[in-house]
């Protein structure tokens, strides 16, 4: 169900370039091959893996092979979904091993922490509403639009979120006061924070949202077989 | 489990939506 549409098959046949295994997509691979956004859960984990990964990556630079510096995310196609479910960022330009930025690329620059969490926050917002109209807006659950509206700053001045989710009521209990509690989201730590308390048990986080980025390659990966088959 | 599907609503200007393409 997921390749209905008449525009999917299409989108993932030229999805991904090359034809031998593959171990990361971009999320913007990923996005066009379903032609349609993300999942909540996808969301949650997604966040949650990339934060881990560049916390990882900040405190100790030189052990990480997959180095993400800091720099602000312009499109999802700079998210790397990794066959064992880490998510990291692309190489820039600028970054080891890579060329230097020239006419025509992003211009990455270093920025703060929040910064990147900021632009990361509204990668993935955009993930959740790939394909949607420009009149259309998707009705997040409460606590996904919280971590996305503290992650990309954007929480009215009185803290309050704009309350547009008619089922909000149904859904909000003490669990969800525990997780208000964070009202500002300063480090990836934060954010790794509401990811896990979005959980019934926030030790099995990591094993959880690692296994989530894990399917979501692993999903993906059997989708474009799949389609490239067919074609 | 989240259903696979998802509601949409018309884009409301104090929504996140609307916050975010202001990013």
């Amino acid at each position: 169900s997921s390749a209905s549409g008449s525009g999917a098959p299409a989108a993932a046949a030229g999805g991904l370039d090359g034809g031998g295994p593959r171990d990361s997509l971009s999320l913007e691979e990923i996005l066009r091959l379903y032609n349609q956004p993300i999942n909540e859960e996808q969301a949650w984990a997604v966040c949650y893996q990339c934060c881990g990964s560049l916390r990882a990556a900040a405190r100790d630079p030189r052990s990480r092979p997959r180095r993400a510096p800091r720099r602000r995310l312009e499109a999802p196609a700079q998210i790397r979904v990794w066959k064992d479910g880490t998510v990291t960022l692309a190489p820039g330009p600028g970054d080891p091993g890579e060329p230097p930025p020239g006419a025509g690329t992003l211009g990455y620059s270093h920025c703060t922490e929040t910064e990147v969490i900021e632009s990361l926050g509204i990668i993935i917002y955009k993930a959740l509403d790939y394909g949607l109209k420009e009149n259309e807006e998707r009705e997040l659950s409460p606590p996904l639009e919280q971590l996305i509206d503290h992650m990309a700053n954007t929480v009215e001045a009185d803290g309050s979120n704009d309350e547009g989710y008619e089922a909000a009521d149904e859904v909000i209990d003490e669990e969800d006061d525990e997780k208000r509690k964070i009202s500002i989201i300063r480090s990836y730590k934060d954010v790794m924070k509401l990811c896990a308390a979005h959980l019934p048990t926030q030790s099995e986080a990591p094993n959880h949202y690692q296994a989530v980025c894990r399917a979501l390659f692993a999903e993906t990966m059997e989708l474009h077989t799949f389609l490239s088959k067919i074609k | 489990k989240e259903k696979s599907l998802y509601k949409i609503k018309p884009k409301h200007d104090s929504g996140i939506k609307a916050k975010i393409s202001m990013k």
